[in-house]
C-alpha cells in the first residue's frame, strides 16, 4: 500500500526521526537510500495500523531505516545451537493443579 | 499458578539495556536471568556485565562469538566455570567485541555466582508459565517482525520453529480483552516497544509458543547461600559476626 502522506510530509517525519534517533550518515547517497527504506517501513506501519481490531501497533522504531535483511544481520544473532546437550529439569514441569 | 506475574514489580529486573549495533542479545538474556535470580535469592538487584561475556566467553569450547552471536545456555556455562560474573560498573558495556578479555581480580571485586543451569521442559507453555512464576527465564524467539513493534500483544507473523533472538521472559498476564501474553524484556533500549518490553501472545495453538518462545527456555540456578564475595549481604553478615565477637570479648 502507498502511504497517504505527501512526500514533503514524509520527508519532515524522516528528518524528525533522524534527530530523535541521533542518526548520521556519512556515505554519499546514504541518506537518500535510507529515506527510501524509511518510506517502505512507514507504508508497512500504516497498512498494519489501519486494520481495525489489531492486537498490536507498529511504529517508527530506531530500526525504521533498516531493511529486514539488514536488521536480521545486525540485531538477530541468537543461536539455537549449543555446545552441550541440554539438561531438562522437571522442577518447573507443569502438573494439573499446580499452585 | 498465579494469573499474572511481573518480576519488575518485585524489583528483580534492572532497567532495560541497549545492545546497540552488536549482536550480543545472548549476553543480555543470560545476564538478565542471572540478575533476576540473584535478586530473588539474595535480595540484591545488581546490574551485571554483558561485556565480560562478550569479551571473555569465546573461543575454546564456547559456542558464543561476541557480537556475532551466541546463546544464553553457553553463557551460563561460562559464568559457572569462571566462578561468577562481575558488575556492569566494573566491566562496562562498549557495544563492540574488539577488545581483549580484561582480567578482573575476582577476589577484590563484587561479582555474582550461579550454581548451575537447566532447561525448562521444551515446547510446553504451561511449564514455561510455571518457570516464570518462579524466576525470569531466558528464551529464544523469532524476532524479525518485531522490528517495528510499538505496543500491544504481538501475535506475529513469525516462525514458530526457530528462534534468532535471545530475550528474558519476566512475567505474564492477560489483557482486559482476554488476550494472554508473556512480558518480555528486550535489549533494544527503552525507546523500542513498550519502554523496551514486548507483550508476546501466550497460549498459542502450537506447543512451540508463538515465535518459538517455548521451544527451549533456559534458566540459571543458585542456592540461597551462594553470595558473591564483598556483596552488601556478606558485609552485613561479616559486620554482625565482628560485633558479636566484640560483645563477647567485652
Amino acid at each position: 500500500k502507498e502511504t497517504k502522506r505527501s512526500e514533503a510530509e514524509v520527508q519532515r517525519m524522516y528528518e524528525r526521526w533522524l534527530v530523535e534517533n541521533r542518526k548520521n550518515y556519512n556515505a554519499l547517497g546514504e541518506k537518500e537510500r535510507r529515506f527510501n527504506i524509511f518510506k517502505d517501513n512507514l507504508k508497512l506501519i500504516e497498512a498494519h495500523n489501519s486494520v481495525p481490531e489489531r492486537t498490536y501497533e507498529l511504529g517508527l522504531t530506531r530500526f525504521a531505516d533498516l531493511t529486514d535483511d539488514e536488521f536480521r544481520a545486525i540485531h538477530l544473532r541468537g543461536k539455537m545451537v549449543r555446545t552441550s546437550d541440554p539438561v531438562i529439569g522437571d522442577r518447573y514441569l507443569y502438573k494439573e493443579g499446580d499452585v | 499458578l498465579p494469573d499474572e506475574v511481573d518480576w519488575r514489580e518485585k524489583g528483580a529486573v534492572v532497567p532495560v539495556k541497549d545492545q546497540g549495533d552488536c549482536g550480543g542479545c545472548w549476553a543480555f538474556a543470560a545476564v538478565g536471568a542471572v540478575e533476576g535470580l540473584n535478586k530473588i535469592k539474595t535480595g540484591e538487584l545488581v546490574s551485571l556485565s554483558e561485556q565480560e561475556l562478550l569479551d571473555c566467553d569465546r573461543g575454546g569450547n564456547s559456542g558464543n562469538f561476541g557480537c556475532l552471536g551466541g546463546n544464553a545456555a553457553d553463557a551460563f556455562e561460562f559464568i559457572i566455570e569462571n566462578s561468577g560474573i562481575v558488575t556492569d560498573k566494573v566491566y562496562p558495556y562498549t557495544e563492540n567485541d574488539t577488545a581483549a578479555c580484561k582480567a578482573i581480580e575476582m577476589v577484590t571485586t563484587r561479582y555474582v555466582t550461579i550454581d548451575s543451569y537447566e532447561d525448562a521442559p521444551h515446547n510446553d507453555e504451561m511449564s514455561l508459565k510455571k518457570a516464570v512464576a518462579h524466576q525470569p527465564i531466558s528464551v529464544m524467539v523469532e524476532a524479525e517482525n518485531m522490528k517495528l513493534y510499538k505496543s500491544g500483544v504481538f501475535t506475529g507473523p513469525c516462525d514458530h520453529w526457530y528462534g534468532n533472538h535471545n530475550v528474558v521472559v519476566v512475567g505474564y498476564g492477560t489483557t482486559e480483552r482476554g488476550e494472554d501474553y508473556w512480558i518480555i524484556r528486550n535489549s533494544w533500549g527503552a525507546n523500542w516497544g513498550e519502554s523496551g518490553y514486548i507483550k508476546l501472545q501466550r497460549n498459542f495453538h502450537n506447543s512451540t509458543g508463538n515465535c518459538g518462545v517455548a521451544i527451549r527456555p533456559v534458566y540459571p540456578l543458585k542456592s540461597n547461600s551462594a553470595f558473591g564475595l564483598l556483596s552488601p549481604s556478606m558485609f552485613k553478615l561479616g559486620a554482625l559476626i565482628i560485633f558479636q565477637l566484640i560483645g563477647w570479648a567485652l
